[in-house]
């Protein structure tokens, strides 16, 4: 039991992980746009 | 004495489980601690990013309304294709004409995890802008023809509210140089194109540098432990791209 409730947090905080990436990269893009608009 | 070697072995077995459970519990453990770690990490540098954002576009738009109120009108102009009623299916183009201006709108298939709104429909692009703003928290992008200033077609791209399998383009005015890829039906051709690909090879097919940038900051995050260094390089190696551009 302890070995799959280990698996699970594991894979939430993956899952979390993922989209946070995905969101850094959408602001990272939206963030050199504003950069390259203002240059 | 049969009794006890058997009872040894047994409990030498039971020792040896025990042990390799351990070991298991230890390594996700391991595991669990590290990715707590990239997501502390991520949080902070997402927050990080966000001020940042936040800060140049606060500081762009107030530049912007002194200097050029030319974004604004084409942002206003292009708020009212977006609240006109379109009803088309995929590929499909509705052409408005008014006294100003050519308006027309196109609808493509996007991938889910696509956050470059960028569309092929047949012309070459230049992107000047990309917003979200809390009211419509779906991305929008601005584009202007490559041939600006001589061509004035202008097009904004935003993942459609109904459908978020589709792109949405609105576009202004109309070309006055053909296409790379002259022919009526540039949109369906599209989609005959992105239809007959698998989602991954449609990626591949989308190469575009930035594309792949993404790729890489997305899979470095989960497969390297040093995610943060690879991530930090890859954003780095990016803005340097951008401000060398």
């Amino acid at each position: 039991s302890t070995t799959s409730a280990l698996v699970d947090e594991l894979n939430r905080v993956s899952a979390e992980n993922k989209k946070l990436s995905e969101m850094l990269t959408l602001m990272c893009e939206n963030y050199n746009v504003l950069r390259k608009q203002l240059l | 004495i049969e009794k006890k070697e058997v009872s040894d072995l047994a409990s030498a077995d039971l020792a040896k489980k025990r042990l390799v459970k351990d070991e298991k519990v230890n390594k996700l453990q391991d595991e669990l601690n590290r990715a707590i770690s990239e997501n502390k990490k991520l949080t902070e540098t997402l927050a990080r990013v966000c001020e940042s954002y936040n800060a140049l576009h606060s500081y762009l738009e107030a530049l912007q309304s002194r200097k050029s109120p030319e974004h604004d009108n084409f942002q206003k102009e292009h708020d009212k294709f977006a609240s006109s009623s379109t009803g088309l299916g995929y590929g499909t183009t509705e052409i408005i004409s008014d006294d100003k201006a050519t308006v027309s709108t196109a609808y493509f298939p996007a991938d889910k995890s696509d956050t470059s709104l960028s569309v092929r429909d047949g012309y070459q692009w230049r992107k000047y802008g990309q917003k979200i703003t809390k009211d419509n928290p779906s991305p929008r992008a601005y584009f202007r023809c490559s041939f600006s200033p001589s061509c004035p077609v202008k097009k904004k791209v935003q993942r459609s509210a109904e459908d978020p399998s589709l792109f949405v383009a609105h576009y202004e005015g109309t070309h006055n140089h053909p296409g790379p890829h002259v022919g009526g039906s540039r949109t369906v051709k599209l989609d005959l194109v992105q239809g007959g690909l698998g989602p991954v090879e449609e990626k591949k097919e989308r190469g575009t540098v930035q594309e792949v940038l993404m790729q890489q900051m997305a899979s470095s995050l989960t497969n390297d432990p040093k995610f943060t260094a690879v991530l930090a390089a890859a954003i780095s190696g990016r803005l340097i791209d951008q401000s060398r551009t």
